[in-house]
């Protein structure tokens, strides 16, 4: 299915970029 | 308490993007983390995307919430 495909890669996405808001603001003392 | 902090972790994160205070994120306040995130311009669209589940251009902090409530729990909570 299409759409479950992209909806997972949109998943990744977000989780990637959230990720990255969480290492940027806790990662430097 | 949890909930009080996630309140504000999600506050911060929506500062971190509205640059101006302007209370709301728009496509070119996203592609402005491009560079200061590891994400491609085209992902950060990806995330701007997803994240304005109503498509007008404009990601409240309300929309900002339940993406990231569904990043944190796996779906969106109404």
């Amino acid at each position: 299915d299409p759409n479950m495909k992209g909806a997972a890669a949109n998943e990744g996405v977000l989780a990637n970029f959230f990720n990255s808001l969480l290492s940027k603001k806790t990662g430097s003392p | 308490r949890g909930h009080r902090t996630m309140l504000e972790k999600t506050h911060d994160f929506f500062q971190t993007c509205d640059i101006e205070d302007k209370g709301f994120i728009t496509r070119r306040d996203m592609q402005r983390l491009h560079g200061e995130l590891p994400l491609s311009a085209e992902e950060l669209e990806n995330v701007f995307d997803t994240l304005d589940s109503d498509g007008n251009g404009y990601l409240t902090l309300e929309e900002f919430s339940l993406g990231f409530s569904e990043f944190l729990f796996g779906r969106r909570i109404s």
